[in-house]
């Protein structure tokens, strides 16, 4: 499920939730019942690529985002919206072996987006 | 069934090799694992009523609760359960022994064992009785069988004072070598023997809590330096 994206606006972190009865594995998963995975997504034009909107600066991208102000199209455009921060979730589920098994994900869940 | 390309693709960044069938019989989840998937879950503790402070998420590959390192946890039930007597006493008339066995074939060769713990509920001959002067003595050996290491390691003894309360052992050092890898199937020896003349018990219930880490999933804290 994905929040309709609101007038657009700069890179910054998307509303996304997994839902695992929708990959059809809830007789599997005892929980959670799925998760906000989020998404990055926004131009990664000045002043976003300068992290306007508080997300972190990575220079090499405002270098470019600058670049591209000054000559757009004679070189590799503008940089991406990517994570910048992320978390982890844990699944707890039977296995094969009707066993119960805890397994932690690092990684899973998108906290913060930036221009890369 | 083969999965889609997205499904196929998402299980594989979970680290499994088959999407599971789901338990055959639907069975309760064990509360130790619910406690730990609590504890452990950032998004539930942020969204619990035990909200750890902002900011704060656990350890990665580290399991707060048993204080090991560990991003896997399984609850393996006992595979010997259907096959064993419910004699109380055996042919000679001393407590009998029991097997315990445990499929572990789902553990990866990369996964590195941190704490076995083996979790056994006994019941008394008769309900409620108060049980030997002196308690019981609890013997745990890695039980003969095809490729088994039986007969190396000295079994590991603990003192049991009551059996109203499950009976835990840790397996890590004694009947499991500590830097061992998880053997396909773990066959357990079990004695329970009362330290003054009583009558024996029965074997309710065993079940093995495995903590491991799969080092491929923990990724390192700093960003390596250039």
């Amino acid at each position: 499920e994905v929040a309709p994206v609101a007038g657009g606006g700069p890179c910054r972190a998307r509303r996304l939730y997994v839902s695992f009865r929708e990959v059809g594995w809830h007789h599997w998963i005892i929980a959670p019942r799925g998760f906000m995975a989020n998404y990055c997504q926004g131009p990664c034009a000045l002043p976003a690529a300068l992290g306007a909107s508080g997300s972190p600066t990575f220079n090499h991208a405002a270098l470019r985002a600058l670049m591209y102000s000054a000559a757009p199209g004679a070189h590799g455009g503008l940089p991406c919206c990517v994570p910048a921060r992320l978390s982890p979730i844990s699944v707890l589920f039977f296995d094969n072996s009707d066993n119960v098994v805890l397994r932690h994900y690092e990684d899973m869940v998108v906290d913060e987006c930036g221009c890369r | 069934p083969t999965l889609p390309g997205p499904a196929a693709a998402l299980l594989q960044a979970l680290g499994l090799r088959d999407a599971p069938g789901g338990a055959p019989t639907p069975r309760p989840v064990p509360p130790i694992m619910w406690r730990l998937f609590r504890r452990q879950d950032p998004q539930e503790t942020r969204a619990g009523p035990r909200r750890t402070s902002p900011g704060t998420t656990p350890r990665p590959c580290h399991v707060e609760e048993l204080g090991v390192a560990g991003n896997i946890v399984r609850h393996v039930r006992d595979r010997g359960a259907p096959a064993r007597p419910p004699e109380l006493t055996s042919a000679a008339g001393s407590c009998p022994e029991w097997t315990v066995v445990f499929d572990l074939s789902a553990v990866e060769p990369d996964e590195h064992p941190s704490r076995a713990r083996l979790e056994l509920r006994f019941a008394e001959a008769v309900a409620g009785a108060a049980g030997p002067v002196g308690g019981w003595e609890l013997s745990v050996a890695l039980a003969a069988g095809p490729g088994s290491m039986a007969g190396r390691e000295a079994p590991l003894r603990l003192a049991v004072p009551s059996l109203r309360a499950p009976v835990r052992a840790e397996l890590l050092g004694a009947a499991w070598a500590r830097n061992a890898s998880a053997p396909c199937t773990l066959r357990l020896a079990l004695a329970l023997r009362p330290r003054s003349p009583a009558t024996c018990a029965r074997l309710a219930e065993a079940a093995l809590l495995l903590v491991t880490v799969d080092p491929r999933l923990c990724h390192p804290l700093v960003r390596q330096r250039r």
